[in-house]
């Protein structure tokens, strides 16, 4: 049986809020050393991976490996219901049909609680080659957020250009163009934390990607920071470390080309 | 600009 309680709900309700445009539903793995998921989206053009690490939950238990097959509008409905600051605790037995949620308020006042229907999905899983990318930019997810969001109204396809001075983002439309250009810096956020711009590049680089996927993939509330991986021609990375040792959420997506 | 897709990158398992 499985059983694991997360501290902050929120921490699933913005995972799922950040993959349900891309994914309609999708094994969840999970075993002793945590819950995986590996999906692409039905155009096979974005793949999301979601490594969330048993370390990283308040408790968890999972005695045999078990496939949970969920659907994500029926799982962002129960999701909805957690008040952000609610503890979680999922809970499934061995059969694999059932997810139990748990949500519970700080003070230990409130418990709600939500049953869902599991769904058996044949799902075929692809091996991502551990490739060493030519750039590597980690940056603050707010201005990726805001860099897609402001040149997404500019044209289809993003074309991202690194050197070792700097990353450039440019859209070229049918009457417009636009582009940002990002050098590396150091400055302190509002929660006086240090977010920096880092740009390590191995080799020149410069791939074009799908505006309309990278607005997705860019998401200011899971992460502070955001890694950007790259190379001419291969899939590119976008990945979100969670606090705590909880795990990580990437995003691969196929490169435009012609 | 043609988009790609990542089963020209990635095998199945």
């Amino acid at each position: 049986m499985l059983e694991g309680r997360l501290t902050h709900a929120s921490t699933l309700k913005k995972i799922v809020e950040a993959v349900k445009d891309v994914i309609s539903e999708a094994n969840f793995d999970c075993n002793d050393s945590g819950i995986t998921l590996q999906c692409m989206d039905s155009g096979h053009v974005a793949l999301v991976l979601l490594q969330l690490n048993s370390d990283g939950f308040e408790d968890y238990r999972c005695d045999r490996n078990i496939t949970l097959g969920i659907n994500f509008a029926a799982l962002t409905k129960v999701l909805k219901c957690a008040a952000n600051d609610d503890s979680l605790t999922l809970k499934a037995d061995d059969s694999g049909d059932r997810l139990n949620f748990v949500f519970e308020s700080q003070k230990g006042d409130r418990v709600s609680e939500f049953d869902m229907k599991l769904m058996t999905i044949d799902a075929e899983l692809l091996s991502i080659p551990d490739n060493d990318y030519d750039v590597t930019i980690k940056m603050s997810s707010a201005e990726f957020s805001r860099i897609c969001k402001d040149l997404a109204n500019f044209g289809e396809t993003m074309n991202i250009s690194a050197d070792k001075e700097s990353v450039r983002f440019g859209v070229e439309g049918d009457v417009s163009a636009a582009s940002v250009v990002l050098r590396p810096n150091e400055t302190i956020d509002e929660d006086e934390k240090i977010v920096s711009t880092s740009i390590m590049v191995k080799k020149e680089t410069n791939v074009n990607l799908s505006m309309k996927f990278l607005k997705t993939f860019a998401n200011s509330s899971l992460a502070g920071s955001v890694t950007l991986e790259l190379q001419d021609d291969i899939p590119c990375l976008i990945k979100y470390v969670f606090p705590n040792d909880l795990g990580v959420l990437c995003f691969y997506l196929a490169p435009k080309g012609d | 600009m043609k988009q790609k897709s990542l089963l020209n990158f990635f095998g199945k398992k």
